[in-house]
């Protein structure tokens, strides 16, 4: 089984080394709750309802 | 009827289809010394008693005393298969034709029997049959239609009458076609030459070490131009060729049964059903499949979770393993994943194979379905509970007991352990009181891309692929096209609760109807499956401050293919909470 995220475009700014990582087709041994990515932009909550 | 003849009858029979064969292995012996350009005269003895064939049994038929549905079944030796259900009819057609291996000492007497399938009376038994097959290819050699009798199971009465044929399939085309498809499994590009690295993989598989060893004098024996490549046809020649002088395959590549080197026709055949069993290639398949037939089909092949069941398929077969290389981001180390080759290469066969994939019609998507179903009920089931200890043992180092919430003993079936929660404050969650930082959303191996791009030029390699499809024609896919994408796959072992990696509101959930394909990356990285947008699956839209919307994605796999939330729509959720599980099932 297996979960995919999909971000908007330029929401997020995914950690370097996961996407080193994936850039040489190489899957990355993580755990929950391990940082995935920052924010790289505010939206406004009022206009995502 | 086929039955009720003299045994003198019978012996003289099986002694004239017997001397068939032996013509076609006669036939076989004087192909191959004219084709052998090193002019080496093959002997090889046959024996009249070395009876060994395939039959291809056709049910076409019925008719019947009175309109209804209708089913037949053929039941032979240890196995029984079932044709499609018929309209409501008085003359059903069906069509349907199954492969039988007769062999020396085998069974040869096949039963069929006629169901009617209504609301009232579901699969109620009116007529059968028996045949003894090796009559029937004697009397009708050319596999003419032929009608027989059914009789009431309770007074033998007539009830109607079946049509059939059975021909035997000609051992020196069985064996051809059999030297093709399994060169054209590794032949990975399909430009129909295999390369030398394509050639190891087969050798691997087939468990021989002097093979193994020998490998480069053999490729070189058939690259006769010396060009670095060599067609299929030439491979098919050599392998044949070898397989008269020395046997390279000691075990059949898709079961990894043991094969008997001296037995050189059956071990072929057996491969040749091994291959065709399950694969959607017969148009009769196994409506009442055994364990011991699912375990041996293709089927039951195609996924990584095939061991949780049947740890006799070991993942730790020695020579014969393949690994899966990730790298554990905590220790930044290379790991190892072991993988069976058998599993892999039967991966390969359908998955990145145009051929493999053209095989898994409708009826083998079915057949996936049934048995993630019927594993589903097996590891709910209180007996269950007694394969935790071997599971535990398997992946010792990788299953910490201590971060588990409950103690052993409270896990009253596998799925109950299979879905286990973990101690709070098991997983930290990163910068908790930053709505800004993403987590990871479940214990995986993850793949991240900042476009999709990225992700179909690294890893997804289905033609097919897109967000649109992905998400499913229910999801407004607008604020995703052109997104970046994490894949978190997870492996049997993991923990198997996923987690909201982003804090916010839950909008929607929409489940996506779909099959269950493996998602091992050998499936993700063909260009002919498209298993994130075929597979069952179920959207969840979550909209935050931090990030917009962002769409969580849980696919099903084969075995695994039961999904639950555990969060409802228009709940706050914040990251690290739990939001569902995968669990065994359809």
């Amino acid at each position: 089984s297996t979960v995919i995220c999909v971000f908007e475009k330029d929401a997020i700014g995914i950690d370097n080394d996961l996407l080193v990582n994936s850039g040489r087709s190489l899957e990355t041994l993580v755990s929950v709750g391990m940082q995935l990515g920052v924010s790289t932009r505010t939206f406004a909550r009022s206009t995502l309802i | 009827m086929g039955n009720g003849n003299s045994r003198e009858a019978k012996e003289s029979r099986r002694s004239r289809l017997r001397h068939k064969l032996q013509k076609f292995r006669i036939h076989r012996r004087h192909l191959r010394s004219s084709r052998n350009s090193a002019g080496m005269v093959i002997q090889r003895t046959v024996s009249a008693e070395d009876f060994s064939g395939i039959a291809l049994l056709t049910l076409i038929g019925a008719e019947m005393k009175f309109k209804d549905k209708w089913l037949a079944c053929v039941s032979f030796g240890e196995q029984t298969f079932r044709t499609e259900i018929s309209d409501t009819t008085q003359k059903p057609i069906w069509n349907s034709e199954k492969k039988l291996l007769l062999e020396k000492n085998g069974p040869s007497l096949a039963r069929v029997s006629v169901f009617e399938t209504n609301r009232v009376a579901r699969n109620k038994i009116i007529g059968y049959c028996e045949l003894d097959i090796f009559d029937f290819v004697v009397q009708e050699p050319e596999s003419t239609c032929k009608s027989f009798n059914l009789l009431d199971p309770t007074s033998s009465n007539v009830v109607g009458s079946i049509f059939l044929s059975c021909a035997i399939e000609d051992p020196v085309e069985t064996e051809r076609r059999f030297a093709k498809r399994i060169l054209s499994i590794v032949d990975y590009n399909e430009d129909g030459q295999l390369s030398f690295s394509e050639f190891s993989d087969l050798i691997k598989a087939f468990g021989n070490l002097v093979a193994a060893n020998k490998k480069e004098e053999l490729f070189k024996a058939a690259d006769l131009n010396g060009d670095g490549v060599v067609t299929i046809d030439e491979l098919a020649a050599l392998l044949a060729l070898q397989q008269e002088q020395e046997p390279i395959i000691n075990n059949c590549p898709v079961c990894g049964e043991a094969l008997q080197v001296s037995d050189k026709l059956n071990a072929m055949i057996h491969m040749t059903l091994c291959f065709d069993e399950g694969t959607g290639n017969q148009v009769m398949t196994g409506g009442f499949l055994t364990d011991r037939q699912a375990s041996y089909g293709w089927m039951f092949k195609l996924s990584e979770w095939t061991h949780l069941s049947t740890y006799d398929v070991g993942l730790n077969t020695g020579s014969s393993a393949s690994y899966i290389v990730v790298i554990d981001r905590k220790s930044k180390r290379l790991v190892e994943e072991l993988i069976d080759s058998k599993i892999v290469l039967s991966m390969r066969a359908i998955y990145q194979s145009k051929i493999g994939l053209r095989l898994m019609d409708q009826g083998a998507k079915e057949i996936l379905q049934r048995l993630s179903e019927k594993q589903g009920k097996k590891m709910s089931s209180v007996e269950s509970a007694q394969k935790i200890p071997r599971f535990l043992e398997f992946f010792k180092d990788q299953i910490n007991m201590a971060e588990v919430k409950y103690p052993l003993q409270h896990f009253k079936t596998f799925n109950e352990f299979f879905i286990r929660e973990l101690k709070p404050g098991a997983r930290p969650i990163a910068c908790m009181n930053r709505n800004d930082v993403a987590v990871c959303a479940a214990d995986c191996r993850l793949m991240a891309f900042q476009s999709v791009e990225d992700s179909t030029r690294f890893w997804i390699k289905g033609k097919k692929f897109s967000i649109r499809g992905l998400l499913g024609k229910n999801v407004n896919p607008n604020a995703f096209l052109d997104g970046s994408l994490v894949i978190f796959r997870l492996a049997p072992q993991d923990y198997h609760r996923f987690h909201v990696p982003v804090s916010g509101v839950i909008e929607q959930f929409v489940d996506v109807s779909g099959s269950l394909y493996t998602v091992n990356p050998i499936a993700v990285n063909s260009k002919y499956c498209n298993v994130f947008t075929e597979n069952k699956r179920t959207v969840a839209i979550i909209s935050t401050a931090e990030f917009g919307k962002v769409a969580f994605v849980a696919i099903g796999a084969t075995m695994v293919g039961s999904i639950n939330f555990v969060r409802k729509e228009g709940e706050h959720v914040k990251k690290g909470d739990e939001l569902g599980y995968f669990s065994f099932g359809g």
